[in-house]
This record gives structure tokens, sequence and C-alpha cells, in this order.
């Protein structure tokens, strides 16, 4: 029941880097999975994969050899950008620390078409999502955990070990928080669509000047089975012009800048709504909360039109996108010809969607600070936490710990915080009261 | 499970170095939907 057109490519199972063993079964049959609270499935490979590259490269669950195992056999299918992981379910004990989870619905993956999953150091994914996003609306671990009385408290939480040279990668407690692993209180949001752990954000900051994307209210996710943070194009944008991210030269975003900038300028200045400006201009229409691609080419369109397809939605988009970068110039009382100059400059930063960009390690200590506002607190990041290094020596290569995710209102815009925030604020999921909390790890 | 009621589980972390980098280029476009949301 997920259709492609409620699919949003979000991340690289690859890239995940925390993860941890559990057992199913009677004796238990050990997988290593990533618990992941942006998904809601429990799945492992199952013995029936015969043609999957990736079934031969990792443990396989064999319902045979289980006292416990009870049959499904209910069809399943969790759908990916370019293939699927397919199978079925079963129900068995589910060990996961020292708790044995009774009659947990899993899926047995048959398929796992693709690499994605061949190179991965783990096993399978355990989702700590709400059931609403649930495949086949299975009931989720941490459900049963609480419906068979397991746990005191209706929460788990995480710390994730940013020291690289420490052998604990982190620490998933079920039932509670472990005081020695953060400082001071949390700062507690509720869940405002249950599903994903999804909250409301505010404002984020670069090196401290607000961008006043998010102002208004942004959407966030808490998604511990994504390394990297996403967030909007336009904000993205900004943070690789800060950080010095090499990013796409976008023609189109140059174009519009060119030859629409001052006009756009002028109406910022003159109160015009914001959202009406780039229908104002033609190059978008306006729905009524913000600007829509026409469906037609405009003049800047076709001046481009050899340089991609859909052109009158890239003009809209570059349009919108440059309203975003002036509107948050001049709140820092920028003077019309730098603000030209630094939006133009921007579309050079315009990141891939949902691409890495590179950045250089030794630059580090010129990069500004990004913050996060989450329930009215500040949430500071670092050069050192948002940037991430790969390999050792003068080998090694950075790379940004931000990546563009667009999605539209009234669901966006939306971030997803994953293992780069969550690294830095040990972050509670309190089922009992449906809300997230964060506060600086340790 | 400690006396406090919680249960522990431990993590590992991935080393992130060029080869596991470059297994997730060639995976990049195998990747996992949000299920709910519209681009």
């Amino acid at each position: 029941d997920s259709g492609d057109a409620d699919v949003v490519a979000l991340k690289n199972y690859l890239d995940a880097q925390y993860y941890g063993e559990i057992a199913i079964g009677t004796p238990p049959q050990k997988f290593t999975v990533v618990f992941d609270t942006g998904s809601s499935n429990l799945w492992v490979p199952s013995s029936k994969c015969y043609f999957s590259i990736a079934c031969l490269l990792h443990p396989k669950y064999k319902s045979s050899r289980s006292s416990t195992y009870e049959k499904n056999g209910k069809s399943a299918a969790i759908h990916y950008g370019t293939g699927a992981i397919s199978g079925f379910f079963s129900n068995d004990a589910v060990t996961v620390g020292d708790l044995v989870v009774k009659d947990q619905e899993f899926i047995e993956a048959t398929k796992e078409p693709g690499i994605t999953f061949v190179l991965a150091k783990f096993d399978g994914i355990l989702g700590l999502g709400f059931r609403e996003i649930s495949v086949g609306n299975a009931a989720p671990v941490w459900y049963n955990m609480l419906k068979q009385g397991l746990i005191k408290e209706p929460v788990f939480s995480f710390w994730l070990n940013r020291n690289a040279d420490d052998e604990e990668g982190g620490e998933l407690v079920f039932g509670g928080v472990d005081p020695n692993h953060f400082k001071g209180k949390h700062t507690y949001v509720p869940v405002t669509q249950k599903g994903y752990w999804q909250f409301d954000m505010g404002d984020v900051l670069i090196g401290s000047a607000p961008t006043g994307f998010c102002e208004n209210g942004c959407s966030a996710i808490a998604d511990s089975g994504t390394s990297l943070l996403a967030g909007p194009t336009p904000i993205i944008t900004m943070i690789n012009h800060a950080i010095g991210a090499a990013g796409v030269v976008s023609q189109q975003c140059k174009t519009v800048v060119d030859q629409y900038g001052e006009t756009i300028l002028d109406l910022l200045l003159s109160e015009t709504q914001p959202k009406k400006i780039c229908s104002q201009i033609g190059l978008c229409t306006f729905d009524g909360t913000r600007g829509v691609s026409m469906g037609i080419e405009s003049v800047v369109d076709k001046e481009n039109a050899k340089l991609s397809n859909g052109v009158g939605d890239a003009a809209c988009s570059a349009c919108e996108m440059a309203v975003v970068w002036i509107q948050s110039q001049l709140r820092q009382n920028m003077t019309q010809e730098r603000i030209l100059n630094y939006i133009n400059e921007l579309c050079e930063r315009l990141p891939s969607p949902m691409g890495e960009s590179a950045v250089d390690c030794a630059q580090l200590s010129t990069m500004p600070t990004v913050s996060l506002t989450i329930g009215g607190k500040v949430f500071d990041l670092s050069p050192e936490e948002y940037v991430l290094k790969v390999g050792e020596g003068p080998a090694a290569q950075c790379i940004s710990g931000f990546i563009a995710l667009d999605v539209a209102p009234p669901r966006g815009p939306l971030w997803i915080l994953g293992d780069v925030f969550m690294g830095k604020y040990h972050t509670v999921f309190d089922f009992g009261n449906e809300q997230v909390g964060f506060a600086e790890a340790v | 499970e400690r006396s406090d009621g919680t249960v522990r589980v431990g993590l590992k972390k991935l080393k992130l170095d060029s080869k596991n980098r470059l297994a997730a280029r060639v995976g990049s476009k195998q990747d996992k939907p949000l299920r709910g949301y519209s681009g």
C-alpha cells in the first residue's frame, strides 16, 4: 500500500553507521540490524531466499529450527527507489538485549534485489517508528514490548558515540534513559504526525544568523537510520555556500537571479507578500499558499530549454529560492549589490537532490556553526560535528553532513535529523507521552 | 537488564572508509522510501 506517488527516496542504508545484534527464534538465531526510528517493520533474510546475492552473504532465518515459530505467510514488500525487498510475514520470539518479545510479527525477506544490501554490514532492519507506517500493519517491536509488560517506562533512548576511536559505538536503552550519556535536561517536543517521530521545528541559523526559512515552522523527523541531516534545498544551498561545499552549477538559477533578482528585491522592499512574488513576475502561479509551477515555458525557460526538461518548474523553484535567500539577506541589512552577488554565488552551491557534497578538511576551523531551533531552544552543530571524515591521514576526505530533501507543503518543509544530529544530542523517544526529547550527549 | 528496569542494547559503529563509501555510491540509487510523502 505504499504507492509510488507517496514515496520519496530518503536514505541509503549503506550509510547507516550504527547497528546492533538481535536474535530470532528458540534457540536464538543471531542477526545484526539497524535500529531505525524512520521505519516500523522488522525484517531479516530468510532461508527461503535463494536467488539474491545479499542473502548468500548474510545469515538467514530458518523457521524449521525454531520451536517458537508460528506460521503467518502473509506476503510483504517494502519498496525502495529502484527496487523492493519482498518476502512474507512470520511470527516468532525476538530477543532484544535481554528482553524476549513473544509472537513478534516480522518479514522473512526472500528477495533483496540490487546491490544495496549485498555489501551492508548489517543483515536487516528493526523499525522503531509508529505502526501507522508499518507495512502490513505489523506491530513494531516496541509496541509488543509495552503490551507484554517487558519495560517499565514507555520510552526508549539513543546514545550514539561520536568518538571514532572508542570501541563502543553507542547504546539503545529500552524502558528509560542512561544518565551517564547526557547532561542537563531534555527539551521535549510533541509528536505532530504519528508514523514517523515527527515534530515541529523552528528557524535554522547559520553562524548565529537566522535564515528565516523555518521561522513560520518546518517539520522534522528524528531518524536513527539515516546518517546525515537532510533539509530543504534553499537552506542546504546557503549552508553549502557558508562551508564551501562543492555543488552543481544551475544555469536556470543564475538566469532567474540575473533577470529577476532586482525585481524580487524591489518587491520584497515594497513589502509584497513573499509567497506571491514569483507568481507576480510570471514564473509561478499562486495556489493560495505558495507559488506552483505554471506548466508552461516562460521567456527565461525558452532561453535555457536545452539545459533540462521541465524548465518551467526549474524557473519557479529557482525564483522561490531566490525569494528566501534575498529575504534572509535583507534581514541582515546587506546592500543591494552584495545581496545580488551573494545569491548568484548561491546558485553555484545548489546541492544535487539527496547527493553528498565534499568539503575541504583543512577549512573546518573557518566554517560556521549551524543551529536548529527545537522547542524554542537552539541546538548547535559545530563543523567537527556536521562534517564526516572518510578515511585516515592524507587520504582523508570530508563530506558535508547536510543533504537536500524537498517535501512540499502541507507535509513539508521537512528536515530529517539523522546520526549527525543524534550523535550530538542524546534522543529520547517517549511513546507514552508521544514526544521526542533532546539533550546534549556525553 | 538493570535494576532500574531498563534494558540496554550495545550498538556498533561502522567506520567510514573509502571502501564502504564506494559501496555507498554504487548503491545510492537504491534508497529507502519515506512513506506517506510526495516530493
